[in-house]
């Protein structure tokens, strides 16, 4: 038999509303059951088959092929490729306030310099209270060099100076920090995208909090619409978050999330892997 | 800001000649999906609609009253409910020293807030001083002391000390006289056991006026399950919404205080230390529908 969307629709709105439960954002939600529900059409069952048990599989796959994302994004092969070519691999990091930013930077500094590169921090958040001050206290910790300037001096310049330092000094790679901004500020907006005209970055990684509800879809849309992002991490997976936001975020930027965040301390980052948040929404 | 899109749904009804049942489920789904979009919790949605939807129904009509504006009356009435009827205010008891204890999950805004109550109180004539019993951020001391050096209110901390409650105690000692001590913590999570014990222990340590939750305003379905773990923990007095400047319509916040009981009393609006306005529950609806 066939089946009919009357008896679907309903199994589909239950598994939208978990969706939703599960920080996915409504709109990205109607597109993936809208798709899903396109993709079922006219399927033919057996009289016996379990339709949830169909029909959860079908979002599975739906899922699972929203993740596989036009470019992949390898940290550690592009840092490979830049220290062939000789050239300090940049890469700076976005997002709204509080997101996890500056932390994150302080693990990925952990990672390469575990993998035997050498790493230089640049400031460019030079307006918040006490940004240079906690990234300072991070550098102090992991043994890396800071390039900071004064508070209210151009976050552009500051990135500059980075990577001329790294360039004199043939430093593997230059992480640059960012303030946070809200992606409705066009000014701030106006700002980060100057900084990325000067540095000319290799990756541009947007920085989102897991916990983070309908707002992913405005913050991923418009970090990537101004500055052309290489991919996302998302942070504070540990706080119980359900990961919708990783879906709301791919399915918005068609970028990768290179990395969850899932923890305060520098071994708190792990590999983002899709299985994981599919397997924890549909079970 | 739950607005724009409710107001839209309200305009289609007004359009409709007569209202009838479909015409208010119509409604009611709209209103489900606004909710939704607003980051209210899916129960709390749920639960709110399924009222709204028999009251809008089944009530009888005050003499004189369209049917349509009965049903506009409803929807605004539930949600005002949920927030609490009226402000309100922070009390600060005169004559002696009150102590606000500020706690909040990771980078919800804590510190910024903080220093934006100092400088609200400090326009009122109140005499503030701040703690930082922060002992895990890199620079959490350095960020407090920056902020409150804008509008001159002391800070106390102590890098080398890594016991909040014993850098909360110096601090109050040191500020006996003043009118209103506020105390910083670090944030935390409701599945970092260890850090939600630490937070106990620094409330009965201390034992604050009341106790100030500073909720993420773009947090999605997670706030009202973290909003309870903190409450269960330490009761919160009162809940303070900050990023509300952004494109994020706070329905998290909403749910937060659903879940606790706890009343919003104020909302941040920016990164600047002007940037806290109280909340006004039927503004903030009125605003909400348009
Ligand atoms: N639990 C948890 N906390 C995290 C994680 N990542 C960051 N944090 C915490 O989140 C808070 C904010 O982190 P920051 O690195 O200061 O965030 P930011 O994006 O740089 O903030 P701004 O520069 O102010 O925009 C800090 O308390 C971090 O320790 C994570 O994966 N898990
Ligand atoms: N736009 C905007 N930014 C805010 C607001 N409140 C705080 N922020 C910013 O959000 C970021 C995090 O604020 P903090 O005060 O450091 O947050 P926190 O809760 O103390 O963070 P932890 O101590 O790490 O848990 C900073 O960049 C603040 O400037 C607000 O109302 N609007
Ligand atoms: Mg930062
Ligand atoms: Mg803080």
């Amino acid at each position: 038999t066939e089946l009919k969307p009357e008896e679907i629709r309903e199994i589909i709105w239950e598994f939208k509303l978990a969706l939703i439960e599960n920080d996915v954002a409504v709109v990205v939600a109607d597109h993936i059951c809208e798709q899903l529900e396109s993709n079922l059409a006219g399927l033919k069952i057996g009289r016996f088959n379990d339709k949830r048990k169909i029909i959860k599989e079908a979002l599975r796959e739906t899922l699972l092929k929203l993740f596989e994302t036009p470019n992949k994004v390898d940290l550690i092969e592009i840092v490979k490729k830049k220290q062939v070519l000789k050239e300090p691999c940049v890469i700076i990091f976005v997002g709204i306030n509080g997101t996890g930013k500056t932390t994150t930077i302080a693990k990925i500094a952990n990672l390469l310099l575990k993998r035997g590169y050498s790493v230089v921090l640049a400031c460019s958040d030079t307006f918040r209270a006490g940004s240079i001050e906690q990234l300072e206290q991070h550098a102090k910790k992991l043994g890396v060099h800071l390039i900071k300037h004064r508070y209210g001096s151009d976050a552009a310049a500051v990135a500059y100076d980075a990577v001329q330092y790294a360039k004199t000094r043939g430093i593997n790679v230059v992480l640059v920090d960012t303030a946070g901004r809200m992606q409705t500020n066009k000014n701030l907006m106006a700002e980060m995208e100057k900084i990325i005209r000067v540095v000319k970055p290799d990756l541009t990684i947007f920085v989102g909090d897991a916990l983070t509800g309908n707002d992913a879809v405005s913050q991923a849309e418009e970090f990537n619409r101004y500055v052309d992002i290489s991919g996302s991490i998302l942070t504070k997976m540990d706080a119980d978050a359900k990961g919708g936001a990783a879906i709301s975020i791919v399915y918005v930027t068609k970028k990768p999330i290179l990395f969850l965040g899932v923890g305060q301390r520098y071994e708190d980052m792990e590999l983002f892997k899709p299985d994981l948040i599919i397997n924890q929404l549909l079970n | 800001k739950l607005g724009s899109s409710l107001y839209e749904s309200l305009k289609k009804m007004f359009g409709a000649a007569v209202v009838d049942e479909a015409v208010v489920k119509d409604l009611i789904r709209d209103l489900q999906r606004s909710l939704l979009q607003a980051d209210v919790n899916v129960r709390l949605v749920l639960d709110l609609s399924k009222r709204m939807e028999e009251r809008a129904l089944k009530e009888k009509v005050p003499p004189g009253i369209p049917r349509k504006e009965h049903v506009v009356k409803v929807v605004y009435e539930e949600i005002v409910r949920l927030l609490g009827e009226k402000p309100v205010p922070l009390k600060v008891t005169p004559g002696k020293r009150n102590v606000f204890m500020f706690i909040g999950v990771q980078g919800s805004g804590k510190t910024t807030t903080v220093a934006k109550l100092a400088r609200y109180f400090q326009k009122r004539g109140f005499k503030v001083a701040l703690i930082c019993a922060d002992t895990f951020r890199a620079g959490a001391l350095a960020q407090l002391s920056q902020l409150a050096a804008q509008i001159n209110v002391p800070v106390y901390g102590d890098e080398d000390e890594k016991n909040p409650v014993k850098i909360a105690l110096e601090g109050l000692k040191k500020f006996e006289k003043y009118d209103i001590v506020i105390v910083d913590t670090a944030g935390r999570h409701k599945d970092e056991k260890s850090l939600i014990e630490e937070m106990k222990i620094l409330q009965e340590e201390i034992k604050p006026d009341e106790i100030i939750m500073v909720i993420d305003g773009t947090m999605g379905q997670q706030a009202a399950a973290q909003a309870k773990a903190f409450h269960e923990a330490t009761p919160i007095g009162s809940i303070v919404v900050a990023k509300l400047d952004g494109s994020a319509r706070g329905g998290g916040a909403l749910s937060a205080v659903a879940a606790t009981g706890a009343p919003i009393k104020f909302i941040g609006t920016g990164e600047k230390i002007d940037d806290l306005e109280p909340f006004d529950p039927p503004r903030f609806v009125g605003r909400l529908l348009g």
